[in-house]
């Protein structure tokens, strides 16, 4: 299984509608700084339904919303699409590709989809189960944190342990 | 699970005895467990000691800015070995490294390809000629991001 | 005392508006003092905002890597403005930077080189071509660092 | 006022007696991960007299001792002598050079000396004092830390306004 995919629009600084496809092997991202590299990384995490604001930058769920520039109005509304190749089935679902979709509105109320039909947070967190897909400490090393798995406290390293057990 | 969680721990530390000296090209490296009075294993901490080569075993702390990195780079590996994420993004890991450094960190990385896709954001330009595709992000419109097509190849000229 | 503070505080107030800028090739950036109800200055936090080129203004923890970086050193540069420190020890601060980034912050610094002396640690090649003089650190006997001596053109070739 | 030069011996890494000159204008320290680069910034920051350990990744005054490798042994003492030009005048002495001096023994108590002459850390604070050298927040940068002044609390901030005021 690999993100075949990303399609994100009205997520942070990407504000017209950008999709992004990856080889399953290393896909390297550049650019200049303060370009939306890291904002890349951050709406793969935050599409699997990621809860903590505080985790991708912002203090509450709107500030993933595009929030204007001296030419555009502030957009109402973020959404991530990805798509994974499911040929090995990891996934449960008959599907070749699978499809998880995040849409967040100004009030800061999330919408998730599987495949294009609606579901709730709950049947994202049970497709990627087991699957080591996830918001897990050791999938995603934000920038300027690789040395926090060694500094950070004794427990909270046992932690990224238990996620591996 | 008790009994799962020490079989994991055993198997990380083996590979973390095994993925340091490869990466350091030297060395030694171990965790142990921290237990408590009531020797409760689902509660200890987890200790790391390294020993870079040709050097004394010592606190973690006193490690340069690099070797940190380096360590916490075997750390996540040997994890990976035990339990392959499907996916990883790695956020400019490769910053701290010295360029000798970076090219074994790639090596060890293409040893993980196979289980695991990689999306790496990064300056370095060793990483990115390792790279199987490349993309490059933008702000020809400012405070818009887009992408852009890069070649491999210009990279090597400018390094922006 | 309450006057000299406040006195400092807003000549950096108007070196931070310049020298951002400068830096940013646009944008603004300002600082204000945060009062409590009691109106205490001297024990008022400060409050940072910038607003890079294009860009709306926001929270500095929306800023990416590389612009929290660059605006900490518009900062501090606005702050030896005021005073200058004889010298300064900078450890990797270009480490986020990225190559253009890199040649503004060289220029920003050449402007108070005659006020104070810089000693900076670095991996980049950009800053180590704009070095007055060189030394290299080695540890040709493992664990123990020793001198080398360095020329610019040697970096050139071999960026480790 | 600039500093000279700055001599190492038995210093967390270096072992051997070790000598920097520096010029006034900007000097740039490079070499591989781990070979001792931020151990120079850390030796300039100890002989003014740092008293926080962990200000330097140390726990206690003796991590700074030269503590053995496979080849050497551990020593009992570390020593840096930093020489500066006080040609305009800026310290409150007549010499041209001015040095400072520290030795920490393995019982973590320090001696100080300038010029030579032994002396209390009181002294070489008050020569210190008003010529912006310093152990202050704003002319040491560690390595990871620019983006502190920004990020930590304003009132954190405020004391290196302080600083400068
Ligand atoms: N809700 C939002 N609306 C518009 N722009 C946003 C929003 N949230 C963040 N941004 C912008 O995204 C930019 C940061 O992007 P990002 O952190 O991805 O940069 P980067 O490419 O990783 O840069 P670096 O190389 O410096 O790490 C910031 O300048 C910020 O203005
Ligand atoms: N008391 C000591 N005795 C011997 N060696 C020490 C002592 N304290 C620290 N060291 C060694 O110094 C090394 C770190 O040096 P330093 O942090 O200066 O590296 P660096 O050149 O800055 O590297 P990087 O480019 O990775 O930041 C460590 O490997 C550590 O072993
Ligand atoms: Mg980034
Ligand atoms: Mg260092």
């Amino acid at each position: 299984m690999f993100i075949k995919q990303l399609e994100l629009v009205g997520f942070k600084s990407f504000a017209e509608k950008t999709t992004v496809n990856f080889s399953d092997g290393m896909t390297c991202i550049v650019g200049p700084n303060g370009c939306g590299k890291s904002n890349i990384g951050e709406a793969i995490r935050w599409v699997f339904g990621e809860q903590s604001a505080k985790k991708l930058r912002g203090s509450s769920m709107d500030d993933f919303i595009f929030n204007g520039t001296n030419q555009r109005k502030p957009l109402n509304r973020a959404e991530v699409t990805i798509t994974l190749n499911n040929e090995n089935n990891i996934l449960p679902s008959e599907y070749n590709d699978v499809t998880v979709k995040r849409r967040v509105f100004s009030d800061g109320q999330s919408e998730y989809f599987i495949n294009n039909q609606k579901c709730r947070l709950k049947d994202v967190r049970n497709l990627i189960t087991d699957t080591g897909i996830g918001i897990s400490a050791y999938s995603f090393i934000e920038q300027g944190m690789i040395s926090e798995i060694l500094s950070s406290d004794p427990t909270e390293r046992r932690r990224i342990f238990e996620e591996a057990a | 699970s008790e009994e799962k969680f020490i079989d994991t721990f055993y198997k990380i530390k083996n590979n973390f005895k095994e993925i340091f000296p490869e990466l350091f090209n030297g060395g030694k490296a171990d965790i142990s467990l921290i237990l408590d009075e009531d020797e409760d294993v689902l509660n200890s901490g987890i200790d790391v000691n390294v020993k870079p080569p040709g050097k004394r075993l010592q606190n973690i702390n006193l490690l340069s800015g690099g070797e940190k990195a380096l360590s916490a780079i075997a750390l996540l590996f040997s994890i990976f070995k035990v339990k392959p994420a499907p996916f990883c993004v790695l956020d400019e890991i490769d910053a701290p490294l010295d360029d000798t450094n970076v090219s074994r960190f790639i090596n060890l990385l293409s040893d993980f390809t196979d289980t695991t896709q990689f999306i790496i954001i990064t300056h370095n330009k060793y990483t990115i000629e390792s790279a199987d595709s490349l993309y490059g992000v933008t702000m020809e419109e400012p405070g818009v991001s887009s992408l852009v097509s890069v070649s491999i190849k210009e990279f090597e000229q400018d390094r922006s």
